[in-house]
């Protein structure tokens, strides 16, 4: 599962 | 990468290049509130300025520098090139009431773990502010009732990006289990302001009207 502090989005 | 998101994000480039293709060639920031894209420039730094010492991709980090430089360039225009194209007296609304609380709530609502605090405040600050940046110039566009058709425009290629960001999140939930609750949040809310712009812009814009608000 990917975590959200990796903030690939803009 | 899924289609929303690449939509979504060929939507907020779209709304930049109308916003400064408006500007240029009627000369005039006539009709937009300086104090929004001031807010989209602490936006774009406080949450962009990672692409120092945080490397996702190359569109990722292009978008950034696009996003930095380009809202920068605006101010420029809006402060500097057409100053005296600038109305102060009717972009009037306080930006401490958008500024103050999402600082406050960046401090409350963030991600920071004991190897990254500042930088994850900045992000969720970011999030929050970008969430409301666009009050001043809706405003603005209430104070004045009507609006240049490029402007609408704009605003709906900027409503349109984070609209799409929607999509992007439930298909990313489904595929890869992503969950990024602050984004979420922040961007319904972001969206929902857009709400009755979008109806107007709907029912009279495209139908060629002018965008004139009911009295």
């Amino acid at each position: 599962e990917k975590n959200h502090h990796s903030h690939d989005e803009l | 990468m899924n289609i929303f998101r690449f939509l979504g994000d060929l939507s907020h480039l779209t709304s930049i290049l109308i916003l400064i293709h408006k500007i240029q060639t009627s000369r005039s920031c006539r009709g937009i509130s300086y104090k929004t894209q001031l807010l989209y420039v602490i936006v774009f730094v406080s949450r962009y300025l990672d692409l120092v010492w945080t490397y996702v991709s190359l569109y990722n980090s292009l978008m950034k520098l696009f996003f930095i430089s380009s809202s920068s360039y605006i101010l420029y225009l809006i402060k500097i090139r057409f100053r005296p194209t600038l109305d102060p007296s009717i972009d009037t609304f306080s930006l401490p009431y958008l500024i103050i609380p999402a600082a406050i709530l960046s401090l409350i609502f963030n991600y920071a773990d004991e190897k990254a605090w500042l930088s994850e405040v900045l992000w969720s600050f970011s999030i929050y502010l970008e969430s409301v940046a666009i009050l001043p110039q809706l405003f603005l566009l209430q104070r004045t009732g009507e609006a240049e058709t490029i402007t609408t425009h704009y605003l709906f290629a900027l409503g349109a990006y984070r609209a799409l960001y929607i999509p992007n999140w439930i298909y990313r939930y489904a595929t890869e289990s992503f969950v990024d609750p602050i984004a979420i949040i922040s961007g319904l809310i972001q969206t929902a302001l857009y709400a009755d712009f979008f109806y107007i812009y709907f029912t009279k814009v495209i139908r060629g009207q002018k965008f004139e608000l009911p009295a």
